[in-house]
């Protein structure tokens, strides 16, 4: 309830059209993968904090604010197939429709499992919430 | 091991009203 920290490497972002599904989450991380690859870059180090309240991402260098998304923005998340390492979810912008679906590299495979199933933990419980309240 | 972990969130797009 009071969240879950992991420490993640950032991947990037790109668009998607829809807010679920397995190719397109798999297809959205091949090409973030790659446009990291290509880029060249360091990856930035951030810190993300799971509750049923959503996500928080923190960058763990300079323990500034990325993002705090809200749990009701955020349609899927997955530890994908080919790169079993990586954890990706898709979220709703929060300035306007688009979805986008965001990646991060973990420094295990049993790692991205457990982000992944925090975050399904977090669906559950924010979703018995929601029943409670309603 | 060929099976993708993933989740649908059954919250999504719920409106926060009380």
């Amino acid at each position: 309830l009071e969240g879950m920290t992991f420490q993640l490497k950032y991947l990037g972002v790109t668009m998607v059209e829809q807010p679920k599904g397995e190719e397109l989450s798999a297809a959205a991380v091949k090409r973030i993968v790659a446009t990291a690859k290509a880029s060249g870059k360091k990856l930035q180090k951030v810190s993300l904090t799971v509750s049923p309240r959503g996500i928080i991402l923190y960058d763990s260098a300079s323990n500034q604010l990325i993002e705090n998304i809200s749990i009701y923005r955020i349609s899927y998340c997955t530890a994908d197939k080919m790169h079993d390492k990586v954890f990706a979810y898709i979220v709703q912008s929060q300035h306007n429709e688009t979805l986008e679906c965001h990646a991060f590299l973990c420094s295990k495979r049993k790692m991205a499992q457990a982000v992944t199933l925090t975050v399904a933990q977090a669906f559950k419980v924010a979703f018995e919430f929601w029943q409670a309240a309603k | 091991n060929t099976n993708t972990i993933h989740f649908d969130n059954p919250v999504y797009q719920k409106t926060t009203e009380d």
